[in-house]
């Protein structure tokens, strides 16, 4: 099964 | 004070149709750099940055540092009632709850200007550090526009792959799997017809088809698009606006549970 990952595991929120 | 005049008034209304469906409400960043938006979709995944360049204005004032909240289908209802060929100046005093866009037809004999609210929009800003990619894919941005809307009739998902064979879009769905190979090609005519890769190593990811389509909407803007890929990153689909700047999308990839 694929999920769907979210941009905050790779950026940093400011 | 700001007042930016831009004369390909038309790019503006690009921009606007390649990022409305994606995000509903954006702050658009007004600095000496230039004019900027930063903005995610509602489910996380998906984000889009532009630079419009102070250098590309005809006009540029921005007196101080200036964030605009704008409904996004709303400016594109006015950015849609400028003619292709008009001037745009978008104008917004200190302090104010409104933005104009005023539209002047090329050869100064229509002019009409256009107020829209402001809103407030709490938005989170990321930090998006400078990487090395693995893999980054040159190519014409009508065939990769042609490639995600062929295969999203097939399949939810594309697997981007690049080896040194070429890049491969793949897919499957109940009815069936299919393939998109492309290889290098430099020998054309045109320069924006090329294909290039580089690639340091190969590298294999996931993505939502409906995401990628959603992002060919800014195919109109440049002849090329650019496609970085690394295995511990989001891809980032860029297309470059001619002398102004960048439309960049960055999106989260699909991984196994």
């Amino acid at each position: 099964i694929l999920i769907q990952v979210y941009l905050s595991i790779y950026f940093l929120i400011l | 004070m700001l007042e930016l005049r831009l004369v390909q008034g038309s790019l503006l209304k690009k921009v606007l149709e390649a990022i409305k469906d994606l995000v509903n409400d954006a702050n658009f960043d007004c600095s000496a750099t230039g004019f900027s938006l930063q903005a995610m979709d509602s489910s996380h995944v998906a984000l889009v940055a532009l630079l419009l360049r102070s250098e590309g204005f005809e006009h540029y004032r921005c007196d101080r540092n200036l964030s605009m909240g704008m409904n996004l289908n709303n400016m594109s209802k006015m950015l849609k009632c400028a003619g292709n060929d008009d001037i745009i100046t978008i104008k917004a005093d200190d302090g104010s709850d409104t933005v104009t866009f005023m539209f002047e037809s090329p050869n100064q004999d229509k002019i009409a200007d256009f107020e829209m609210k402001l809103m407030d929009i709490d938005s989170e800003h990321l930090g998006i550090p400078e990487a090395e990619y693995q893999a980054i894919v040159r190519m014409p941005s009508s065939e990769f526009a042609r490639i995600c809307k062929d295969l999203s009739s097939i399949g939810d998902t594309v697997v981007i792959s690049v080896t040194k064979e070429g890049v491969k879009f793949s897919t499957r769905g109940d009815i069936g799997t299919a393939n998109v190979v492309c290889r290098q090609n430099t020998t054309v005519d045109k320069p924006e017809e090329a294909t290039v890769i580089e690639m340091q190593e190969p590298v294999s990811l996931t993505f939502a088809l409906r995401y990628m389509n959603s992002f060919t909407k800014a195919t109109p803007l440049s002849g090329t698009v650019t496609i970085s890929l690394s295995s511990d990153l989001p891809i980032v689909v860029e297309y470059k606006i001619a002398e102004m700047g960048y439309i960049r999308f960055y999106l989260a990839p699909k991984i196994e549970d």
